[in-house]
């Protein structure tokens, strides 16, 4: 159990670093097991430096770099173990748009490397444009959703509409 | 295993039976505020054998059960189903000769849940376990609600440890 | 100061009622206070009823429906005694399309209403297009802030930039 | 009372003197994640008199003192001015004759912070009953943080309460 936890650990820590990088195009991060000598007893710390910035504590980083370096650590998870399904909703929303296509290029890069299929709910116009397909829900009657395929064009009229 | 579709009737907002094809790649969802999306997503979580009613952001497991709207009155049962197919790997414990997979829960109202593969009654562990060994299920890590990001960042150490059970 | 928060209470539940209902475009809500025969014991809660929706718990609405609850009430507060100031850090991120514009029209309803100057942090292009002015942070040197003025134009390259 | 401007010295990000004008009506902040524009409204709210340094998410207060970037040293100091004009309406408390205020905070590292009003010294608690006076300060309800929107929905109703005070 133990030695199981370690190794998943060193494996999840060694994706996490180089997911981070990628994704903020530069700077360094870490995970580290603390606070135990028991690694089923410990915590999960992330030590993140984005570029161009000195180490700090996650609570000083903003919004949109918290989310990414979460993103990073689901992904790390993900990538040592995939799962024929991943669900993300609205996990774009406190991204600028540089960032916002730098999570899409990950999207892409997973579905080549993995079978897994997502299912990624947004608003946001430019995750919309990357998918390989695109579901609309609507609620043509009101409190009854209906699912219905929409093409690139349509989710552009779709999202003004409520 | 893959997933190749869901079919919600009665769930939440999901009053009519509707079919989600789940296709390889990457699928988006959208739609307006309040149209249904996290709902989707629930009613998935939900066929995987969520226990948690507050998990799926009620005050009781009988809250997903579609409540009535301003035209139609409120049901008194909710059923999912998902469809997957396990491409040759099985474990002896459920349906030991099928590949492909009808997994559905139906909830009645203050009766609980009833869970079936392929038409044969199950215990909700056994579902939850069928998810588990290929590293899926309600709770896995690649199953991100609407706001858990900001939680993964707020948590704990010892908390956001759990997340790397999925690795291991 | 029993009676003041009372008479703070309604006319915050006055405001609030009738900013639900415009923002939804329908529906109703109110505030109530519980759980005490003592105000200044009491709870604040809120009961919402979209447009065509049975009322429901509040952790059953959406996260967009929730924010804009959220809003009605912060803005009845407001509204009851306005302040010099308003700051709102990225309250627009989880709402679509339709229902930005509607925050922004209740942004102009309040800036002809009132003295106050508004401060608005956002990502969001329609939220831009309808402020007076627009200022941009930037980064040009790593981990260093600068604030520049920004025209609606350069807004858009803006954006793409970090 | 209006406010029309704000200046920042080496609080967070803005380790060079920066003029933020506070101009009527709609004023928009825009720009990349990470650049800034938080750390400009807890700039804000730090002048203001903010006493918590858990509220401006650091892990102590000397954590609003620039700490250094890739090329710079960290600096040993912050300072935040406020300008604002009572527009004829004084409190006798502080600066009696004045209508032009300048309220600054200067942190020092391991020092704590000082409080002026026009080159005054004055104590923290002067400075927030000068802003409570006025409907507003650092946790007036007016001045919605990053991520408050979802934790005003989640808040026990005791703790909801408190925003009624504002309207008070
Ligand atoms: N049991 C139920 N019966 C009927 N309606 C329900 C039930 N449970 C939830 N709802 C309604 O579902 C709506 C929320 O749907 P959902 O969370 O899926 O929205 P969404 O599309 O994810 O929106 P957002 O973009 O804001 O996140 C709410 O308006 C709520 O009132
Ligand atoms: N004392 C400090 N010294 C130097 N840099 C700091 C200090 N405190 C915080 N920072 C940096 O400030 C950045 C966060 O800035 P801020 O929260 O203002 O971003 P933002 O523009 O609001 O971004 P977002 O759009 O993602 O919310 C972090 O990268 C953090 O490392
Ligand atoms: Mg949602
Ligand atoms: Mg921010």
């Amino acid at each position: 159990g133990r030695e199981r936890l370690l190794a998943a650990f060193t494996e999840v820590d060694a994706h996490f670093r180089s997911l981070f990088t990628h994704l903020f195009g530069g700077g360094t991060a870490e995970l580290a097991l603390t606070e135990s000598d028991d690694p089923l007893d410990a915590g999960l710390e992330i030590i993140a430096r984005p570029p161009g910035k000195k180490p700090q504590i996650m609570t000083l980083l903003s919004g949109g770099e918290q989310a990414l370096t979460a993103m990073s650590l689901i992904f790390a998870v993900f990538l040592t173990n995939p799962s024929p399904l991943c669900v993300l909703d609205e996990v774009d929303a406190p991204l600028d748009d540089a960032n916002v296509e730098r999570f899409c290029a990950l999207l892409e890069d997973m579905r080549k490397r993995t079978e897994t299929r997502f299912l990624v709910i947004t608003h946001n116009p430019i995750t919309m444009a990357h998918m390989d397909r695109l579901f609309g829900v609507t609620m043509a009657e009101r409190g009854v959703s209906q699912l219905v395929s929409v093409d690139l064009e349509t989710a552009e009229a779709f999202r003004e509409a409520s | 295993m893959k997933f190749t579709g869901l079919r919600i009737l009665g769930f939440k907002t999901f009053v009519e039976p509707t079919q989600v094809p789940i296709e390889p790649g990457l699928t988006g969802i959208i739609g307006p505020n309040g149209c249904g999306k996290s709902n989707l997503v629930e009613a998935l979580r939900f066929v995987m054998g969520e226990s948690s009613y507050k998990a799926l952001r009620g005050s009781g497991m009988d809250d997903v059960i579609f409540s009535g709207s301003g035209k139609r009155p409120s049901r008194n049962n909710a059923e999912v189903t998902l469809y997957a197919d396990r491409e040759g790997v099985r474990s002896a414990s459920i349906a030991p000769d099928a590949d492909a997979l009808e997994i559905s829960r139906k909830i009645e109202r203050e009766l609980g849940s009833t869970y079936r593969v392929n038409g044969r009654e199950v215990r909700a562990r056994d579902v939850q376990l069928l998810f588990a060994d290929v590293a899926s299920g309600a709770r896995s890590s690649a199953m991100v609600r609407q706001g858990q990001i900001a939680e993964l960042i707020a948590a704990k150490p010892t908390q956001r440890r759990s997340i790397l059970e999925d690795a291991a």
